[in-house]
């Protein structure tokens, strides 16, 4: 599981 | 940042510039039907506004924040022009797909399966189901008319290409930085799964010069 800040992919 | 997820957003700028093209050129021809589904363009809205909730609490760089700004800017006008400007040529009778299901079920499997349950992780994970799934409509109803202009599979073709080159972008990812992200990966695999049937007809007709005919 990625960790909190995963989301930088548009 | 990679060169395979480079292309893929420069693909997605692409299709948007596309689409935005297509509207305007549209216009010009009073009365034809659009043939562009408002309600894959209001999903897409949608996506982004769930998405980037982060815009201002999550500075990842430059160009990141501006593409997520274009998106959802971009999403909103084409939103706009299809309800209001160009409303005669949109033509509801041809966008029949049940949007409030795929809705319904990106939003109750969100709830389910994600990472966290906060409500910007909820969001985020509703996006991410949503936009698997968005261009449905689109699909929905190429297959109705059977036929789509030259421009509208241009615009088809960047999407796909974008989203293809995301599968790219995630396996060169997991081997140079063990990159894993299973909600992404898998709804990105259905997401392009769906192009599969429209770019075997691309391929073999559209780029050979004839018309986009479902057989």
């Amino acid at each position: 599981q990625p960790d909190q800040n995963h989301h930088d992919e548009l | 940042m990679n060169l395979f997820r480079l292309v893929a957003d420069l693909m997605h700028l692409v299709s948007i510039f596309i689409l935005l093209l297509k509207m305007q050129k549209t216009r010009s021809v009073a009365g034809r039907c659009s043939r562009i589904s408002f309600k894959t363009q209001a999903l897409y809205a949608t996506v982004f506004l769930t998405r980037y909730t982060d815009l201002f609490a999550n500075f990842q760089s430059l160009y990141n924040t501006t593409m997520k700004v274009f998106f959802i800017a971009s999403s909103l006008y084409i939103v706009f022009l299809m309800k209001f400007k160009f409303k005669a040529t949109n033509d509801p009778r041809l966008d029949t797909f049940k949007a409030q299901y795929v809705v319904g079920g990106a939003a109750a499997l969100a709830l389910i399966v994600n990472y966290a349950f906060t409500v910007q992780e909820v969001l985020w994970t509703f996006s991410i189901y949503l936009e698997a799934v968005a261009i449905l409509p689109q699909l929905f109803m190429l297959t109705k008319t059977g036929e789509a202009e030259v421009i509208t599979t241009h615009y088809l073709f960047a999407l796909g290409t974008y989203r293809g080159l995301y599968l790219v972008n995630w396996i060169y990812r997991y081997w140079t930085e063990y990159y894993v992200d299973w909600i992404v990966w898998i709804a990105g695999a259905v997401q392009t799964g769906l192009y599969c049937d429209f770019f075997y007809i691309y391929f073999t007709k559209v780029l050979k010069g004839a018309k986009f005919e479902l057989p």
